[in-house]
């Protein structure tokens, strides 16, 4: 069987407010070494990755590995029914078709349990190749949320350029243009407010706005975010998960045609 | 103008 008991509940709210309108259905693949999922969106442009380690819940136990079958909007309500300060326990049997949500309120008053059905799901793993990217900044969170949805609405697609002297988000549409440049700063008092530039070499690709937007429902779940670029490579949009692992977002660039 | 290629082309199966 499977069973994992999470004490910050809300990381998992987090997770899938982060992907449940990116994707539809996937599998949670349960290993004794914790819980990973990819999939991309229906119109595989996008990828998303999510990494959450057993080391980072209360118990874990997977006795063996498990593809739970979830799709998200439902898992999504589900989770609506738990507390934001609720610890989470996700159980599934080795062969069975559901999945149970256990919400324990912090003083140990109120126990819920839902039971969700599971779904046959055939998922393709792809294989994302190691790369030494050209430039990797790690910026804030929210301000990265901000400077999208800023871009939104302007312009369908930005151009994001790193050089050593910072990143620049570039957009252009009917009603004009705009051009928004961080520098890297890391003489502000709180790490979490940092730019951080590491470069190898300058580069510029262009991204659709729409995607970038609705990877930063994942902000809540880190103040930083780590976007990685690499000439004619997807754009890696990492959310560090405290302890746990991560969630990465990969998008395709636009090429020239 | 540009096009969106599939990140199926940059990651194959595996």
């Amino acid at each position: 069987m499977f069973e994992g008991r999470l004490l910050q509940g809300s990381l998992l709210k987090k997770v899938l407010e982060a992907i449940k309108d990116l994707v539809t259905d996937t599998n949670f693949d349960c290993s004794e070494t914790g819980i990973a999922l990819q999939a991309m969106d229906s119109s595989h442009v996008a990828l998303v990755s999510l990494l959450l380690k057993d080391t980072g819940f209360d118990h874990f136990r997977c006795d063996r590995n498990l593809a739970l079958g979830i799709n998200l909007q439902n898992m999504s309500k589900m989770l609506k029914c738990a507390g934001n300060d609720d610890i989470i326990t996700l159980k599934a049997e080795d062969e069975g078709d559901t999945i149970t949500f256990m919400f324990e309120s912090p003083n140990q008053d109120k126990i819920s349990d839902f039971e969700m059905k599971l779904m046959d799901i055939d998922s393709e793993h792809l294989g994302i190749p190691d790369t030494d990217y050209q430039a990797i900044v790690t910026m804030p969170s929210a301000e990265f949320q901000r400077i999208v949805r800023d871009l939104s609405s302007i312009g369908d697609t930005a151009v994001i350029g790193v050089t050593k002297e910072g990143i620049s988000f570039s957009t252009g549409g009917d009603i004009g243009k705009a051009n928004i440049v961080c520098r890297q700063n890391t003489n502000v008092d709180k790490e979490e407010d940092q730019t951080t530039v590491e470069i190898h070499e300058p580069v510029s690709l262009t991204f659709a706005l729409r995607y970038l937007n609705s990877f930063t429902k994942a902000t809540a779940l880190s103040p930083q975010v780590t976007l990685s670029l690499s000439k004619e490579l997807p754009i890696v949009v990492e959310y560090k998960i405290e302890k746990m692992g991560f969630l990465r977002f990969y998008l395709a660039p636009k090429i020239e045609e | 103008d540009r096009q969106q290629p599939s990140i199926l082309s940059f990651f194959g199966g595996g």
